[in-house]
């Protein structure tokens, strides 16, 4: 439900670069970097492709103080199923999870945009 | 699409589905259930192959010409003694009553975990990633360093820590000549439905010609634990879990060599989880202190991707009602106990006993948290699988000494002769 297994590695990834980008004091886009030089040889270069996909909206979001759960609707990994609430595993952001979903909305809709441009 | 349909593709597929769902090495050139290489349900989970190019050459199996010219049971022992001129095997291991250690069961048996490193944003550098892909070729678990096949020093030190302790190391140690007999076939999620369906037909043992060996079933949470919402709607019922393992048995008693023993594991009381560790931090939240395990379990749940929907939860009605049928399903294994009897092997019966490791841990000045996996929150540690190995060897010892089989008087010649036996 709400994104599953993927909205959950999405929430811990963001949840773990924004913090990286706080222990470094650098931003999202450098954190995401750092996390991805963190990896061994054969999995970076997957890891920065997907980086350079993803990097420039979340560092936005994070920029703007949202939290990895948001950061996660924003980008299409965690979705809010018919009859479901919202998971958080961070936090709930200051003026709850549906105003900040509803605050995320036009960043949704330009990823899924470039999403389906993509084919992804 | 799929993309195992590629040419090319396809055979890695092949590999991985060998590997991960028939629970059967990948690289495994004779076909005999073991191999040469660690990973892919190697030699990790099953004693090394010492010939890869002769089937009847493997961990367990009885010396062919008393293992004169070769290792046939990659044991370590071979050759003729000079003084004698008998074959080393018949002077050293003849009349030992030699067996190995098989363990068939779930994530707890095969040991999973994930490195908290991997989950804290100031322990995360190139190092804590370093075997990142022999981790996920061990599909994230560690069969090396569990109680039941453990069979090597924790080298892995900076993302799992604790001492080592094995059922497989103490048969070793008391009989040398079971050197590599081990077979660890745990499998992630496995309850009695893949016990019967795949898990024990992955065992590898030869009636005739392979020596008998220990066999622990043990699914202790799956058949109570799902990630559904209505979680007891979906828990094994007793009646469909009596006839999973009676079917079990029943093929074991076909396939293992007369001898043996099978020792069923009761279920945990997996209560004593959210017990521990509730009010705890998350690792994830350890920057901020901002998550707690009662938080990660409440977000699991949301998901519906919970391993445990029933004991991961802040609902304590839904927790004890998963405790007594978890205590149900063990009863079934009791009332088993004492009232079927195979051809081949004895059977016991012993509770798992978390709670009294757990308990001693704390006599000796421990907390019950230090114990249990800290990024799922759901499995053991290595210092309680160190741990319940010996507590698991106590109670072997005292009430079913036969299935430990006898001490070598020949241990001190084995090591003088053969050293450490071709490691693993």
């Amino acid at each position: 439900a709400n994104g599953g297994t993927n909205c959950a590695a999405c929430a811990v990834l963001v949840g773990l670069v924004e913090q990286l980008a706080q222990v470094y004091n650098e931003d999202a886009v450098k954190a995401l970097d750092r996390f991805c030089s963190f990896l061994p040889d054969q999995l970076q270069a997957p890891c920065r492709a997907g980086a350079k996909i993803f990097a420039p909206y979340i560092a936005e979001a994070i920029y703007n103080k949202e939290t990895p759960d948001v950061v996660c609707h924003a980008i299409g990994f965690c979705k809010v199923d018919p009859g479901h609430q919202a998971c958080h595993l961070f936090p709930v952001p200051k003026g709850g999870m549906e105003a900040a979903l509803r605050r995320t909305q036009p960043m949704y809709q330009e990823v899924k945009k470039m999403r389906q441009q993509h084919g992804y | 699409a799929d993309i195992c349909n590629i040419p090319g593709i396809k055979e890695i597929c092949d590999i991985i589905n060998r590997a991960f769902n028939s629970h059967l090495p990948a690289e495994d050139l004779d076909k005999d259930g073991f191999s040469t290489i660690k990973t892919f349900r190697g030699s990790s989970w099953r004693g090394k192959d010492c010939n890869d190019l002769d089937s009847r050459h493997h961990p367990g199996a009885r010396p062919i010409n008393g293992d004169v010219l070769t290792d046939s049971n990659c044991n370590g022992i071979s050759g003729l003694d000079s003084e004698t001129g008998l074959p080393y095997e018949d002077l050293l291991c003849n009349g030992t009553e030699p067996r190995g250690m098989i363990l068939l069961g779930d994530s707890i048996g095969a040991h999973f975990h994930l490195p908290p490193q991997w989950f804290e944003a100031k322990s995360l550098n190139p190092s804590v990633f370093k075997d990142l892909l022999f981790i996920l070729e061990n599909e994230i678990d560690w069969p090396e360093l569990s109680a039941a096949t453990g069979h090597m020093n924790n080298t892995f030190g900076e993302v799992i820590k604790g001492p080592v302790d094995s059922i497989y190391m103490r048969l070793r140690e008391r009989n040398r000549c079971n050197h590599r007999d081990y077979q660890n076939i745990g499998v992630n999620g496995g309850r009695s439905g893949s016990m019967n369906s795949t898990i024990v037909r992955s065992l590898v043992r030869n009636r005739m010609s392979d020596y008998p060996a220990l066999v622990n079933i043990e699914v202790v949470g799956n058949d109570v634990c799902n990630g559904h919402p209505d979680t007891l709607s979906h828990m094994t019922k007793p009646d469909e879990f009596r006839k999973n393992m009676l079917d079990t048995l029943q093929y074991l008693d076909g396939v293992l060599p007369a001898g043996s023993h099978v020792w069923l594991t009761g279920l945990a009381n997996g209560s004593l989880l959210y017990d521990n560790v509730h009010d705890r931090i998350y690792p994830l939240g350890s920057l901020r202190n901002d998550i707690t395990y009662t938080d990660f379990y409440s977000y699991m749940n949301c998901l519906e991707i919970s391993p445990c929907a029933g004991w991961l939860t802040d609902n304590s009605t839904l927790r004890y009602l998963t405790t007594k049928r978890a205590f149900e399903l063990s009863d079934v294994l009791k009332n088993i106990t004492a009232t079927s009897e195979y051809k081949n092997f004895d059977l016991v019966y012993l509770d798992i006993g978390i709670d009294e490791v757990i308990a001693e841990w704390e006599a000796n000045g421990g907390e019950g948290w230090q114990l249990i996996e800290p990024v799922d929150g759901f499995h053991i540690n290595q210092q309680a699988n160190a741990l319940a190995a010996a507590h698991f060897w106590k109670q072997l010892e005292k009430e079913y000494p036969d299935l430990m089989g006898k001490v070598n008087p020949n241990n001190d010649r084995i090591k003088e002769l053969f050293g450490d036996q071709g490691g693993y």
